[in-house]
């Protein structure tokens, strides 16, 4: 679907992406540790595009079998939720994963 | 209004209430915490109750300043969200003040 194509695109062209929704305190945390840490993540709204939000969150599980929010990208790569991102940062291994990526 | 009436007697016959979304990690938490510590919490998910759910949220803003979920209450009084409940149970100010209404 085109949609599906918007997706693969928005996160292989951005190194940080973050489907979110402006009201939820998960996403709320996830944005704030990407912007604690100094990285500029790609923001994406889901609540805030109307119709096309609950398609977009459709085909996020399509494509990584996460229908949640915050979903998080990184270098193209689906990363999680926000309990996995908060892991992987206490575990030492997302500021790593950035710097491979020169956005840190 | 009739329905800021049901809340006040919700929380006055009840010990333990929490206002919450099924759907909602932060909630989520508040009830994962009062069950892990034993405690039967009166749980009011507001997606589930139709056009209801958005005047109750309305109605508990009115009544505790507080819009968000979750919204919790002990012994009929207004405790807060999730992160203020946490914070009581980590300063050790929770099981007490449940003690205190012999529900712990
Ligand atoms: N463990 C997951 C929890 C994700 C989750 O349950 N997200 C909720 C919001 S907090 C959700 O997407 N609910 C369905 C929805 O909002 O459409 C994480 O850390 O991200
Ligand atoms: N710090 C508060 C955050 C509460 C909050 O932001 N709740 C969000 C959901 S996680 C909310 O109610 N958003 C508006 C809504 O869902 O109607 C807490 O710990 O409870
Ligand atoms: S909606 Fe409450 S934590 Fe996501």
């Amino acid at each position: 679907a085109r949609l599906e194509e918007t997706v693969k695109k928005t996160v292989a062209e951005n190194p940080v992406v973050v489907y979110s929704k402006t009201w939820c305190s998960y996403s709320m945390e996830v944005k704030a540790l990407f912007k604690r840490i100094g990285v500029d993540a790609l923001v994406i709204e889901l609540d805030q595009l109307g119709p096309q939000g609950p398609q977009l969150q459709k085909v996020l599980e399509r494509l990584t079998g996460q229908f949640t929010v915050p979903n998080v990208f990184i270098g193209g790569k689906h990363i999680g939720g926000c309990t996995d991102t908060v892991k992987l940062y206490r575990k030492g291994e997302l500021t790593p994963m950035l710097s491979e990526l020169n956005i840190n």
